[in-house]
């Protein structure tokens, strides 16, 4: 464990901790993308595969079971919570992602470690997380204003992954057969989705104004 | 276990 790696674990728990208090504290989800929600369930369900089988640390074990579990939980409030539910815009929210979990699938069966059912379904999570936000910023495009929640929301997902780069960087230098190429360039492609979010982000904090995505 | 053992990260 290195502190850019325990930086970008941090960063993940806030992105969902932020997540969880925009519900529960408005009683709204307006602005989220249920289809990235339900990414990342798929996500965590196909990486931590082997939750059950390995154990590598109690922080390991408890971090995976807190990814999964507030993952499920914000898509069970966002499909079944009476009050929420109203407030998902249904109309905003039409990235067809069902491509993104197949492009992903088939990207896995052709690129991965080692051909066994965990190494793809690794390599399968790692693509998906990778295009797993596309829903949502494709939907903050489309409602214009967006939220302080939601904003630190996907600032906080986008910025864990880049402490993951800086963290892959560190562990090439200081690990001897420290190879992680998958999982680094595909959390390059992945922070790159987040640059002009990061762009505008960074323009509405400096002139201190409210967070505006071009249509 | 080599599958976890380069698989520590989350």
């Amino acid at each position: 464990m290195n502190i850019f790696r325990f930086a970008g674990d941090m960063t993940h728990l806030i992105s969902i901790v932020v997540l969880l208090l925009k519900i529960y504290a408005t009683k709204s989800c307006s602005g989220i993308s249920l289809k990235t929600q339900e990414l990342y369930v798929i996500v965590f369900l196909a990486r931590y595969l082997d939750l059950f089988t390995d154990f590598i640390s109690v922080y390991n074990t408890v971090m995976k079971l807190v990814f999964i579990g507030s993952s499920l939980a914000i898509v069970w409030c966002m499909r079944m919570h009476r009050a929420v539910k109203r407030t998902y815009d249904k109309e905003l929210d039409t990235f067809r992602h069902y491509f993104l979990v197949l492009g992903s699938f088939v990207l896995a069966l052709l690129l991965h470690e080692k051909f066994t059912f965990q190494e793809i379904f690794w390599a399968f999570s790692i693509y998906l997380e990778a295009v797993a936000i596309l829903p949502q910023l494709v939907m903050l495009q489309r409602s214009g204003n967006v939220d302080n929640l939601t904003g630190q929301y996907v600032f906080f997902l986008g910025a864990y992954r880049a402490f993951y780069i800086l963290n892959w960087i560190y562990r090439f230098f200081t690990e001897p057969h420290f190879s992680r190429w998958i999982a680094c360039l595909s959390g390059l492609v992945q922070t790159a989705f987040y640059a002009d979010f990061f762009y505008y982000y960074f323009i509405s904090w400096k002139n201190n104004a409210k967070l505006q995505l071009p249509a | 276990q080599s599958f976890s053992l380069n698989k520590d990260e989350l």
